[in-house]
């Protein structure tokens, strides 16, 4: 059986809205270390995945590994109904078809309980090896969804480049061009006002072409974090890493562009 | 011009 109670139900429902216009369904793969999925959308273009650490979870308990096969339509559906500040509580018992979720209000004087029908998926899976990048961008996330967004009414896909001056996203289209630059910034640290600056970290300087559509939904993770880390290396697919507090992350890979 | 390139030509899918 799985038990995990979360304390802050707003956690798992910002996960699922980040994921769910991606990915339509897919296997929630528990075992004594946490709660983790991954799935690519139907090009085959991204992939989305999350972990959430056994320890993120007062208590934890998942007796065997498991493949939970959720629909995400339905999952966000249903955590749409619960408060951000409830406890929930994920619930399985072994051999059943459906997962319980259990939300309770803070002051506990509010329990509803709601059961989704679990689907058997046969899903693909990615082997992605551990891999040094070429170069780690480290920015706001607030910031990254502006430039997505400002950037998409210029173009559909943006360059990133990024030197050891810093990070700059440039787009192209039929009515004109747009760039925005972000210079290294000393500290990436909130400094209790809540601007987390620029770094780049890097070995070489890596230039790469991808697409504003699957950047955009990626920047439905910005509300898990300040922050978001962008690895990569010329000619590979790009990690885009959002931490979800210190108990786990959501990660998207995205294939680049390929000049013909 | 450029073209979309695919996750599975660049990871193992098993």
């Amino acid at each position: 059986m799985l038990e995990a109670r979360l304390p802050q139900a707003s956690i798992l429902k910002k996960i699922v809205e980040s994921v769910k216009d991606l990915v339509s369904q897919a296997n929630f793969d528990c075992s004594d270390s946490g709660i983790s999925f991954q799935a690519m959308d139907e090009s085959n273009i991204a992939l989305s995945s999350f972990l959430l650490r056994a320890d993120g979870f007062d208590p934890y308990r998942c007796d065997r590994n498991l493949s939970l096969g959720i629909k995400f339509a339905s999952l966000s559906k249903i955590l749409k109904c619960a408060g951000n500040d409830d406890v929930v509580i994920i619930r399985y018992m072994d051999d059943a078809d459906i997962l319980s979720l259990v939300f309770e209000s803070p002051n506990n004087e509010r329990i509803s309980e709601f059961d989704i029908k679990l689907l058997d998926i046969d899903s693909e899976y990615l082997s992605i090896p551990d891999q040094e990048f070429e170069c780690k961008v480290k920015m706001s996330s607030s910031e990254f969804s502006r430039i997505c967004r400002d950037l998409m009414t210029i173009g559909a896909s943006v360059v990133i480049d990024a030197t050891k001056e810093g990070v700059k996203f440039s787009a192209t289209g039929d009515d004109g061009s747009g760039s925005v630059l972000l210079k290294q910034s000393g500290s990436i640290d909130n400094e209790g006002r809540g601007v987390v600056g620029t770094s780049v970290e890097m070995v070489e300087p890596v230039s790469l072409e991808l697409s504003l559509k699957y950047l955009n939904n990626f920047t439905k993770a910005a509300p898990l974090s300040d922050s978001v880390a962008i690895n990569m290396s010329n000619g590979i697919p790009v990690m885009f890493q959002f931490d979800v507090g210190d108990i786990g992350y959501i990660r998207y890979f995205l294939a680049p562009q390929i000049k013909d | 011009q450029s073209q979309q390139g695919r996750l599975d030509s660049f990871f193992k899918v098993s």
